[in-house]
Formats: C-alpha cells, structure tokens, sequence
C-alpha cells in the first residue's frame, strides 16, 4: 500500500508541470525511501530523471515497491481539479491498476476524490552513470530561462561556452545571432541569485535549442538551476527541491 | 553542420 501525503497539492502540481510537455507516459517507482521516475523524449535525445525523497511529504508509507504507470496529460487534468493550498494524497494498492488522489481541503472540510487508470508502460530504465563533469555552474533559474527564451527565437541551436572567467550563451541563425555573457558573482543578501562557476577545462557544448525551451520549465521548482557540462557527455540541468531533484540529462549536437 | 546524437549513446539500458 502507498499513501503519499504531499502537505500542499501545488508541490506535486509544479513537479508534473516540470517535465510534462517533454515526456508523456512515465513509470514512478515508489519504494520505502520515496519516489523516483525516469523517461527518455520521444526524439531519445532528452532523458528526465526525477526523485522525491520521503521528506518532501507531510506523511508517507509505501509498504512494498509498487510502479505506477501515469500518463502525464490525464494526471495533469486531475492535479488541476485541486487547488494548490489543498493537502493531497496519493494512494495505491500493492498491485494497482489505478491510483487515487486525494484533495483535501481542512478548513472547509472539503474532500474531493478522483480515480486515475494507470497505463502499463514498456519502457526500459537506464542506469545513469556518475560521469565526469569538467565544469559546474549555477545561476538564477530566471536568468537561465531569459536567455534559453530570447536566443532561441533567432536560432534552432545554442551554444554554452565556459571559461574561467564568464559563461556565454550564443547562438546563430538565418535573422541574426546573439550572445549573452554572463559573469560569476556572489550577491550576499540574495544567495539565489549568485552566479557561481567552478571550471576544471574551458568547454564549448552546443544543444538544440527546443530541448533547452523544455527544461526552462523546471524553473517552477527552483530559484536556481544546476548545470554541470563535459564535452564528451550529455549535460546535467538540475533543479533541486527541498527534498529530492527534476533533473535532465541533454545529447549535445557535435561537429559532424 | 552538426549532429544531434542520442541519450542512448552514453547511457546503458540497465
């Protein structure tokens, strides 16, 4: 039996929203010590890795693994039935062909139930190896969603370039090109909003742009988005949550 | 011209 508590429905809400729009069919493993999901974009060239840990729920008790099979556009049409200062609670059976959510909201005593069918997924999960990252930054997710929206309105591509000393988002196309350069710094007072930059060798890692418009919507999840990039492996955009990450691991385009 | 490759090259089905 699960039973997942999440203390505000706009938790659970945000993290779906995260990575809904790139990834349809996803299977979540819920075990004793949390959640983790895992998919891989049609295109195979974008994976999304999800884990939430037990401390991101208000309660939580899964006696026996169990794998629920969700289809992200059916359960987004339920999450949006709550509203998002509801508790809610996720529950299934030890072999579930479905899974309940629950919304309740305590001070008017107002429950609201639904019934998602889960789908059985075939997909197959892959180990995800502890690669070497030759630089890791980290910069306000609002910053990183500004430049990922304005450059890929010129070119189908963009390129991140690390150096010791500043971060270059650029990209070219048939109208124009365009950079931004961005420099490291520490704001004391507002700590989201440092950009910090830790870098073993300069890289210069090029992506296709509309993979790069869909992991800009895991900046619901966080003020600050993690970046660690190698030049001869996929990049790590990661947003943390209090409990647990929405990573995505992205193929770069290499000079054929 | 460059080639966009696939997740699948650097990662094992495990």
């Amino acid at each position: 039996m699960l039973e997942a508590k999440f203390e505000e429905a706009s938790l659970f809400k945000r993290i779906i929203d995260g990575f809904k729009d790139c990834v349809q069919l996803v299977n979540f493993q819920c075990k004793e010590d949390g959640i983790i999901a895992q998919a891989v974009d049609d295109s195979r060239v974008l994976l999304v890795s999800l884990e939430i840990g037990v401390e991101a729920f208000q309660e939580y008790r899964c006696d026996r693994p169990v794998t629920l099979g969700l289809d992200l556009n059916s359960l987004s049409k339920i999450l949006r039935c709550g509203n998002n200062t509801d508790t809610l609670t996720l529950i299934a059976e030890d072999t579930p062909d479905h899974i309940g959510l629950v919304f309740e909201d305590n001070k008017k005593g107002r429950v609201a139930e639904y019934i998602l069918k889960l789908m059985d997924i075939d997909a197959d999960f892959l180990k995800i190896e502890e690669l070497e990252y030759e630089t890791t930054i980290s910069l306000p997710s609002s910053e990183f969603s500004k430049n990922v929206r304005d450059l890929s309105q010129l070119g189908d591509s963009l390129s991140i370039a690390v150096t010791k000393d500043n971060i270059k988002f650029s990209t070219e196309g048939d109208i124009g090109s365009g950079s931004v350069l961005l420099q490291p710094f520490i704001n004391m007072e507002k700590p989201q909003e440092s950009i910090k930059l830790e870098m073993e060798s300069p890289v210069d890692l090029t992506f296709g742009a509309k993979y790069l418009l869909d992991i800009v919507k895991g900046s619901v999840l966080s003020e600050t988005i993690g970046i660690r990039l190698s030049s001869e492996a996929p990049a790590l955009f990661q947003f943390d949550l209090a409990s647990g990450f929405l990573q995505f691991f992205l193929a770069p385009k290499f000079n054929e | 011209k460059r080639k966009q490759v696939t997740i699948e090259e650097f990662f094992s089905k495990s």
